[in-house]
């Protein structure tokens, strides 16, 4: 039996809203730890790991470990029909291949109930070692956001370039040249508006834009992104949710062949 | 020329 209780329905579309073009099927595991996702897009390019923790749900029971493969786009589908401000209880048990999500309203007075199929997934499993990254760049998820678009329309690959002054992003293409320089900022009123630039050496690194846009869609869910580097190595893209989890998107680089 | 690497070249399967 697995039982999960969040306080916004609102918080899990979200996260299923951001994911879901980059992976269509994936396997929700379920544990006393909580609920976790891993999963690669079809080109084996990018990764997603979604980690959110049982400590961070109003309520979460989940007697055995337990696999839940479901259809991203399926169930984005039912989470659209939550209210802005319900609840959401999450139920399934090994007896039979649904999930069930409850939507409750604030006041108790509207309560739907959707059965979500299960399905098999065949999925491999990575091993992400805990590397230490070359440099950590934390900025406004909104600056981020806005880079890359920005960048998008210039051209198909990003440069990144981090030095202990700054972070570059440059693009080119048919039409011409881009730039973004960001320096350190640390003096600001909120910390979600800091730019934040740790590098133990500096990095120059190359990525496809298109992925990096995708791995945008998750601004809404943190102020603040959390983009690490080392050379030759995938890039993470980190976005938390505050007191639950994170969602964490791994990048492939693009390597002179 | 650049080429997009693979993600299986970095992390191992489990």
């Amino acid at each position: 039996m697995f039982e999960a209780q969040m306080a916004q329905a609102a918080l899990l579309k979200q996260i299923i809203e951001s994911i879901r073009e980059l992976i269509t099927e994936a396997t929700f595991e379920v544990s006393g730890t909580g609920m976790m996702l891993q999963a690669m897009d079809s080109s084996h390019v990018s990764l997603v790991a979604l980690n959110l923790r049982s400590d961070g749900f109003q309520l979460f029971r989940a007697d055995r470990p337990f696999s839940m493969g479901m259809n991203l786009n399926h169930m984005a589908k039912m989470l659209k029909c939550a209210g802005k401000d319900d609840t959401l209880t999450m139920r399934a048990d090994e007896a039979n291949d649904l999930v069930t999500f409850l939507f409750e309203s604030p006041g108790n007075e509207r309560l739907a109930e959707f059965e979500l199929k299960l399905m098999d997934i065949t999925s491999e499993n990575l091993g992400i070692p805990d590397a230490e990254y070359s440099a950590t760049v934390s900025m406004p998820s909104a600056e981020f956001q806005r880079i890359v678009k920005d960048l998008g329309s210039i051209g198909d690959t990003v440069e990144i370039t981090v030095t202990k002054d700054d972070v570059r992003f440059a693009a080119s293409g048919d039409i011409g040249n881009a730039t973004i320089k960001c320096r350190q900022l640390l003096d600001t009123e909120k910390p979600e508006d800091r730019t934040l630039i740790e590098m133990v050496e500096p990095v120059n690194l190359t990525f496809a834009l298109r992925y990096l846009i995708n791995f945008s869609k998750a601004t809404s869910l943190a102020p603040s992104v959390t983009i690490k580097l080392s050379t030759e190595m995938p890039v993470v893209v980190e976005y938390k949710l505050s007191d639950i989890g994170y969602v964490r998107f791994y990048l492939a680089p693009k390597i002179e062949d | 020329a650049m080429g997009q690497k693979s993600l299986d070249l970095f992390f191992k399967s489990v």
